[in-house]
């Protein structure tokens, strides 16, 4: 399972949530407006959330952040 | 398995709810409008609630929460 | 497997009965109109029983409780 | 594998049969109309009974029972 | 794995043949008109026989019995 | 793996040949008209033969015995 | 894995050969017109020879032996 | 996995390669115009070639040898 | 899984990122024009990031980098 | 998976090339124009080379190599 | 997983690069036009380098490299 994420502006981040009983931030990545991050699901990343303006593609279909 | 939710106002919250004999809250995420957040289901995650207006994308289709 | 239930009216009832030899409810959520919960069938919970205006998606496609 | 049972009337009853070399009703669940259950087959139910009038959807179809 | 029967009339019967080297009949189950059943095969059942009118579902297709 | 046959006459006759080194008759299950079987293939069972006028459904399509 | 055939004239022969280093000849099964055989492929059976006319149906379509 | 061949005309042969570090025909088997084999990829058989005018099903479509 | 980026201008960056609690850039790889890479994820690599002028092609469809 | 050459004329050769952290032709088989070869990936074979004028069939769709 | 290639000029390479911390290209394959290779992916070769006029053919659809 992964996401893909095209930013649409400068600035867009993408932040990985802790897998676990806590949840956290543990990591953000920055994109500039074209770049393109694919990102997995994995022991340590168990939600992704999107901040700014972005495309996603997920299994279930597209979705654009503002 | 997880599931996207787009924030269509400010304030949305996802709440994780927690797996085992108990249910209960274990974590409240926030999201102002146009965030999006993909969130599987875990270990400690079994249930997930939306509160506010946002979109739902899911395996089985689409739904918008009010 | 899980189910998708966005509540249609206020005070629906999303009930999770125990897994096993007995049939009991182990867990009550309400949910307010607009609201929408996703849940999955876990060690715990191998029934699901719905009461109220909601709707109900699933694999094998969508229906209305009342 | 779960099964849909959307109660179309008051007194339908949906019936647990056990798994095993001795088939008996383990358990009896009653749903008002409009009420929806969502019922795993488990390590404990191998067969499932629906009677009254009610929506039945599976993997293969839907189907009423009367 | 799993076969929907609705009975078309009353006296329909669903027989549970035995699995392993002899094949006998380890359950009948009767319906009247417009029950239901769904019946997993298991590991005590390995075939199952369907007399009188009723409607048969499964994963390849419907058939009616007679 | 699974296979249904309706009889569309009476004295059908569906054989279960043995699995393993030897081929034999290990089952013989008689159906007259109308009735239904669906059977497995199992440990004991790796070939069914059809006799009479059936009609067989498997996973890929229909054919009439007869 | 398994393989459809049904007789189209007598004396119909489906031949199972050996799986292993050898490859011979471990059953024939002679088939009357009309009759059907359902056989899996198996610890002892790694390709299957169909003589005389025949509809013969497999996961990849139909195709008539003569 | 395996493979559907009808032989087009007489003689054909289908050869099964072994599998390992060398590569040799450790059987062929001849086919009569007409007749169907079905041979599987197995432990000793890891390529198959085919000789003459035949028919030949495979999972990704059809092709003619000739 | 895997994705396949083809470069559209020179200078195209594919950058892997370490899998685990920390997030770091562990291999960045230079596309020119017209080159095409297809990449895993990997023990090492959980998600890619793509810089530049390129189309990738994933499951979940197409999306072009700027 | 496998993938299924016709050679298109004679002289086509169809070379298995080594798994593991060499790279070399382990096994080159001929193919006469018209003869089908159907080859699988193996524990030794990771990659395979097409020379000469042949259709090409895989998962994927076909190709003729010339 | 494999992907197909189709040089479509002489002089086409495609290239390994290595499993693991470390990304160097193990083994770097040239093909003359008219000439396919199916590469698939090993415990040594988790990304692939297409350089030169070749047809990619990979689960996600074609591109071409230039
Ligand atoms: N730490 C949480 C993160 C999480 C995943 N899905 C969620 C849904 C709602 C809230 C939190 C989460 C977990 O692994 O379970
Ligand atoms: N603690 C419960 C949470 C839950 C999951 N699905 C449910 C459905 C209904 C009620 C509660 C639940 C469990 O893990 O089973
Ligand atoms: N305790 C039961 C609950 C149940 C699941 N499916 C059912 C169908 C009918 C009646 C009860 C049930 C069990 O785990 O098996
Ligand atoms: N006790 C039986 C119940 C059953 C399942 N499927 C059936 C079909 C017919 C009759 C009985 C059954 C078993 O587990 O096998
Ligand atoms: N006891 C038999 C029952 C059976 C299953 N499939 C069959 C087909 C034909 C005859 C008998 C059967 C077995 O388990 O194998
Ligand atoms: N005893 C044989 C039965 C069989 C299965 N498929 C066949 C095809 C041809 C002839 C016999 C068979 C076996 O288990 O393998
Ligand atoms: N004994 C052979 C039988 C066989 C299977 N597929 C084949 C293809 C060609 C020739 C022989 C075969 C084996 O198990 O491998
Ligand atoms: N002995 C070889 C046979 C083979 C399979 N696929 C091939 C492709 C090309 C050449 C040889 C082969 C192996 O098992 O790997
Ligand atoms: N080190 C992170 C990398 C990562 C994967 N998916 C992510 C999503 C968001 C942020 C970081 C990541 C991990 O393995 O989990
Ligand atoms: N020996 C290599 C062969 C190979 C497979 N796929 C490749 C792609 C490119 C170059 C070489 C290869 C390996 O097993 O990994
Ligand atoms: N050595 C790296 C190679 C690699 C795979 N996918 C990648 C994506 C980007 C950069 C490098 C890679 C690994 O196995 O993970």
């Amino acid at each position: 399972d992964y996401v893909v994420v095209k930013a649409l502006e400068n600035g867009v981040t993408i932040i990985g949530l802790t897998r676990g009983e806590e949840t956290k931030f543990h990591h953000t990545e920055k994109l500039d407006k074209g770049e393109v991050m694919v990102a997995q699901f994995t022991e340590n990343t168990s939600a992704i959330k999107i901040r700014g303006k972005a495309e996603l593609i997920t299994e279930h279909g597209k979705v654009e952040s503002e």
